[in-house]
């Protein structure tokens, strides 16, 4: 199963992520 | 010479055979892994024939079947090895779970339920976005010309993952709904800018795979307000990073909800897509939706509002702070939302 997030953001809005990071819930996704 | 032949021939070599069969293996895992994860990599997509044959088989029958199965009570004595095996075969980890106890869990369905510790998933306050589920990032990044990446260089029409939308006389958009029905947004090349309120602003995504051992409750990601609840059945093919890579569109073709609204930056969505063994998605504060069930009808969508209908909306038992009001639905970063099942 899969959740898939879609999102409106400013255009300055960054990921703190990695391509095939583990990941839990609650953690930070990214900010502003 | 026929007796050196012979010695060859009946002694064993063990570290060739060693050296062969290591490294196949390794070259095979290196392959695995690069194809899965590495960007440089180029997917390679399954033609639409392949894609038409593995719709064809009976994936959502097969996914009720499983659930069926596993809704079946188990004897006490039988609980704790097949539940050990599945947590030895999947990497589970009990320490995290609520009930340690297996015996507690009275088939495998309920045990793939299973809840967590309440100080085991602290909520990050510094980030406006936090993961709404256990897993895998998949992928993320920005959403360009309505097209989005399930995986690099796999990409699915953002048209025809969360379907039609219509535009509202504010300017703001829930999708289509009955509330906000003026006129729908035909063109594929507007779409992205339609859901958008501002030109200031970017569609960003991210995509979070849970494998079968993760915890499958899935918990709202930020604070916002769902607006309209999308249904859409479809095909039950696996979703593993492997299947993604390798079937264009396959989170348009699987069966999802999209639940849409707003959020204080604007447009906000956050979609369940089932698999094979996970087929059924809940959503806590919505008790009419029901997924994986037998009929079918290909293509469609069945849309359900929370706009104007607070009073429709039950409060389930045990969910604080879940707020129904007659602009949709309010969540609360981390508040749990749904989960998927088994089958």
């Amino acid at each position: 199963s899969t959740i898939v997030l879609l999102f409106e953001a400013p255009k300055n809005f960054t990921f703190c992520l990695q391509p095939g990071q583990r990941i839990r819930v609650g953690e930070g996704l990214g900010s502003l | 010479g026929r007796h050196t032949d012979r010695r060859v021939l009946s002694w064993p070599r063990p570290l060739p055979i060693l050296v062969v069969t290591g490294g196949g293996y390794l070259g095979y895992q290196y392959y695995k892994r690069r194809s899965h994860w590495d960007e440089r990599a180029p997917p390679s997509l399954a033609s639409s024939r392949q894609v038409a044959l593995y719709r064809s088989f009976p994936t959502r029958l097969v996914s009720r079947a499983w659930g069926r199965l596993n809704g079946l009570d188990l004897p006490t004595w039988l609980r704790k090895p097949i539940y050990s095996l599945y947590i030895w075969t999947f990497g589970v980890n009990m320490q995290e779970a609520a009930v340690e106890d297996l015996h507690h869990y009275k088939n495998l369905g309920e045990f793939f339920r299973r809840r967590l510790k309440p100080a085991v998933r602290p909520v990050c306050a510094a980030s406006c976005l936090t993961s709404p589920a256990d897993g895998r990032i998949l992928h993320f990044g920005r959403v360009k010309n309505s097209e989005v990446e399930q995986v690099k260089g796999v990409t699915y029409s953002l048209e025809n993952f969360l379907g039609p939308q219509m535009s509202c006389s504010d300017g703001k958009t829930l999708l289509s709904g009955p509330q906000v029905s003026d006129q729908t947004v035909s063109s594929t090349s507007s779409f992205r800018d339609h859901l958008m309120s501002s030109p200031a602003s970017d569609l960003f995504h991210v995509v979070v795979y849970l494998a079968p051992g993760d915890y499958h409750c899935f918990h709202s990601p930020t604070d916002w307000k769902v607006g309209l609840r999308r249904h859409f059945p479809g095909s039950l093919m696996s979703v593993n990073p492997g299947v993604a890579r390798w079937v264009k569109e396959l989170f348009c073709l699987n069966e999802r909800v999209v639940l849409s609204g707003q959020w204080q930056h604007g447009f906000f969505s956050l979609t369940a897509v089932g698999a094979t063994n996970v087929g059924s998605i809940r959503v806590y504060f919505d008790q009419e939706l029901q997924t994986n069930t037998p009929r079918y009808r290909k293509g469609s969508f069945y849309d359900h509002s929370y706009v104007s209908l607070g009073d429709q909306v039950k409060r389930p038992e045990g969910e604080e702070g879940m707020e129904s009001l007659d602009r949709g639905v309010v969540l609360q970063k981390g508040q749990p939302v749904g989960e998927f099942n088994l089958g």
